[in-house]
């Protein structure tokens, strides 16, 4: 049988900024 | 500034940026024209002077920039000339201060992202009231000021922990603003590409708080509008959820069926290219909990009178993974699809 496909990760678009990693401690 | 001993500088830099707190009159294009270009080459000297110096920022000088630069970029903006402004179509109105107004926000920037910049002086300043008027100006129509605003705001997110939380509740009221009462806003594009770099580095697992605003913001901000002007932004974020944690996919799709346009129409053709997108990384053991309300869907936009609906929703059988996904599952689907495919069999060129 036929190998199944990963799904593809999304690429970033070109808009895309740094991710800003969230501080487990912030407050909601 | 480069011209004074380095002692006499801090002082120097505080009586230049207070000379940058004056407004000229830009509508009067011949007013003024020697004192503007003063002002002009002012700007520039201090956008270079906190990129290179060292030692300046003093804790005077944090009062002084905030309210130099609140004097420049805080005002009244423009009335647009029609309410029904789309940003496809029309002209957007240019900001005419914009040769000082880009000068103040690169300056902005650069002190921001300074190596001396102490986010535990500056939050003194930088406070709430300065973000919520930062974010009124989002509705700039000016495409280039919206462009720094979203560095800045991206910024002050990333250095000022006290005011994380803050910023994220006023972005969900202006795009529920958006979604249940103007429909119009400006900046949606330029916060969702903030919201997507935030999205990107929550921490797993995710907080109750960030699935409800996905559910309860975002999902319903796929309105036809929303995605003629943002679709790429606002799928970005949705897949930055998924990608996160796979088990969302179930009330996202839910969600967006829910919100599936009535009518055949364009609409549904931009609908079904953002279906696309999040299919595309929908892992299978979650597919199968969607495949049938889905695809039920699916079925009926085969089925569509709308030429380019039923075309659009054919070419999933372009995408090879969507199509693995099918095959695997094809004792589901194929019940579900086989009146609507047999029946266009028969007359569709596809």
């Amino acid at each position: 049988p036929q190998k199944r496909l990963k799904p593809l990760k999304s690429p970033a678009p070109p808009f895309a900024m740094p991710p800003i990693k969230e501080d487990r401690f912030e407050k909601a | 500034l480069k011209d004074v001993p380095a002692a006499e500088q801090p002082e120097l830099f505080l009586k230049k940026l207070q000379q940058c707190s004056f407004i000229f009159d830009f509508m009067d294009t011949l007013s003024d024209l020697k004192m503007k270009e003063y002002k002009r080459s002012t700007l520039n000297e201090l956008v270079d002077y906190v990129t290179i110096s060292r030692g300046y920022l003093t804790e005077q000088a944090y009062p002084e920039v905030v309210r130099t630069v609140s004097y420049n970029i805080f005002r009244t903006l423009p009335p647009s000339d029609s309410n029904e402004f789309d940003p496809e179509e029309d002209e957007p109105t240019l900001e005419a201060s914009w040769p000082h107004l880009q000068l103040v926000y690169e300056f902005f920037i650069r002190f921001l992202e300074s190596q001396e910049f102490q986010p535990s002086i500056a939050k003194k300043y930088i406070d709430q009231k300065f973000v919520l008027q930062l974010l009124e100006l989002f509705d700039s129509e000016d495409p280039r000021e919206r462009d720094y605003l979203k560095t800045v705001l991206h910024r002050i997110y990333g250095k000022f922990l006290g005011l994380r939380a803050f910023i994220r509740k006023q972005i969900n009221n202006i795009f529920l603003r958006f979604v249940y009462e103007t429909e119009h806003f400006n900046g949606v594009a330029e916060l969702l590409e903030i919201l997507g770099s935030i999205i990107n580095g929550f921490a797993l697992p995710l907080k109750a708080e960030h699935k409800q605003f996905l559910v309860k913001v975002l999902i319903p901000l796929h309105t036809v509008r929303s995605l003629s002007l943002f679709h790429a932004q606002l799928a970005y974020c949705i897949v930055q959820f998924l990608e996160k944690d796979p088990t969302l996919t179930e009330p996202v799709i839910r969600g967006l069926l829910k919100f599936w346009p009535k009518t055949c129409s364009q609409k549904e053709v931009m609908y079904l290219g953002e279906l696309e997108e999040i299919l595309d990384v929908i892992e299978p053991s979650q597919f199968v909990k969607i495949q049938e309300p889905l695809f039920k869907q699916i079925s009926r936009c085969v089925s569509s009178p709308h030429f380019q609906v039923a075309e659009r929703a054919l070419y999933y059988w372009n995408n090879e993974y969507i199509m693995s996904l099918i095959e695997e599952n094809s004792n589901v689907i194929l019940p579900i699809m086989f009146a609507s495919l047999y029946r266009i069999s028969k007359e569709h060129w596809n």
